[in-house]
């Protein structure tokens, strides 16, 4: 009982109420608890740890539905459109983090790379995942001069030229196979691509979902992501490292340990089970 | 007599089927261990009489006219139950078994409107 959803003062009070046998209360209780459990998709009672870390971005978005007959509220600055449509059509939005055994980092001259590997077994059979992003979180490059360009105010505030022109390349591949040699490169597919300005803190999302939705529907095996940074005309020595690790892709590229859970990779997946309206379902009550 | 009869009324209004606060806090039933957000939500939920001859505003069906004034003359029959008849959803943002979080949309959550069933 005391693992279950219904607290142990609950099952005190009906046992004692003398109504059933204590044999019969038992057996009630437990199938109510079941369809408590059902209710809510789990299991068992989730028993959360101390280091159990709940994404901002997840935050937000539950803030953003929360808010939502508000106009005044504005959509959180770490949130894509993308993500808005994706939540528009969707009941249940999930959040993982990679497997950080299973990563594999390679740094070569002008070119990083990390394969990330995300479980997603605990997503139900019966739920249609409809939409996919995997965030990476990309730190400003320290040192990086400041140019004023004619753009927006926000772009000309925060712009800037190094020596590679300011600018990085992310790409984002499925890995849909293992390497044919041993020291070969995995097969992949590209998902997405973006050319990211490195003068600028932000999270990046790349669109996912015609990977992930091929995973949980059982239609491809989970092999895992392949994020790919591509620094043009990188700089030697100590400049050259701190341009490199300024996307957030491994603890080990992450000079702070504590901020590390709040930065780490993060996908999330947008999906519906069928089962009433979608998270930011517009109600004119609300 | 208009005293009292204002006094009727208000006794016969409390005593009707009408919808009534009832706030869920989580950490009641130490949901809060799990569920990040909200802390908890207004539930509320229906209660009061489903009196004969049944008024407009009690939201009733043509069954529950029909069943209250069955009862009216043979109480064996029972009275149509104060029930809700228009519910909301809400969100909650809780971890998981397996500690993910996750936001979902659960149907039904939430009463907004009660009525003679």
């Amino acid at each position: 009982g005391a693992a279950g959803l219904i607290p142990e003062v609950g099952r005190r009070k009906y046992s004692e109420s003398g109504k059933q046998s204590p044999e019969q209360s038992e057996n009630f209780l437990n199938e109510f608890e079941l369809r408590l459990l059902n209710m809510f998709g789990l299991k068992r009672r989730p028993n959360p740890s101390r280091q159990a870390v709940v994404p901002q971005y997840m935050v937000d978005l539950y803030r953003m539905h929360s808010l939502n007959g508000d106009h005044s509220t504005k959509r959180p600055r770490s949130m894509g459109r993308h993500a808005e449509r994706a939540a528009s059509k969707a009941n249940t939005i999930r959040s993982f983090h990679h497997e950080e055994s299973m990563e594999a980092l390679a740094s070569l001259k002008g070119r990083t790379t990390q394969q990330f590997f995300f479980n997603l077994t605990s997503i139900p059979g019966e739920e249609l995942i409809t939409s996919a992003e995997l965030r990476v979180y990309r730190d400003q490059v320290l040192g990086a001069t400041a140019a004023p360009t004619s753009n927006t105010s926000q772009n000309s505030s925060n712009s800037s030229r190094t020596s590679s022109g300011g600018f990085h390349r992310i790409n984002v591949y499925e890995v849909f196979g293992a390497p044919a040699s041993p020291s070969g490169e995995p097969l992949t597919r590209l998902l997405d691509t973006r050319l990211v300005q490195d003068s600028l803190s932000r999270w990046e999302s790349f669109d996912v979902s015609p990977a992930v939705s091929q995973w949980t529907s059982g239609g491809r095996h989970n092999h895992g992501f392949l994020v790919e940074m591509l620094h043009p005309d990188t700089l030697e020595g100590e400049e050259g490292q701190r341009q490199r690790r300024h996307v957030r892709v491994s603890r080990s590229l992450h000079g702070d340990q504590d901020s590390w859970p709040q930065a780490r990779p993060l996908l999330v997946t947008y999906g519906h089970d069928r089962q009433g309206n979608a998270v930011l379902h517009r109600d004119k009550r609300q | 007599a208009a005293g009292h009869r204002k006094q009727r009324k208000k006794h016969q209004h409390k005593a009707n089927c009408r919808r009534h606060a009832l706030y869920v806090d989580f950490s009641d039933v130490g949901w809060n261990e799990w569920i990040v957000a909200p802390p908890g939500y207004h539930a509320f939920y229906c209660h009061g009489e489903c009196p004969f001859p049944l008024a407009d505003h009690l939201n009733s069906t043509n069954h529950a006219i029909v069943q209250t004034l069955v009862n009216s003359v043979n109480s064996n029959i029972p009275r149509a139950c104060c029930v809700p008849t228009e519910l909301s959803p809400i969100s909650l943002l809780y971890l998981d078994e397996y500690e993910k979080v996750i936001l979902k949309n659960y149907q039904d959550m939430v009463v907004e409107g009660c009525g003679c069933r």
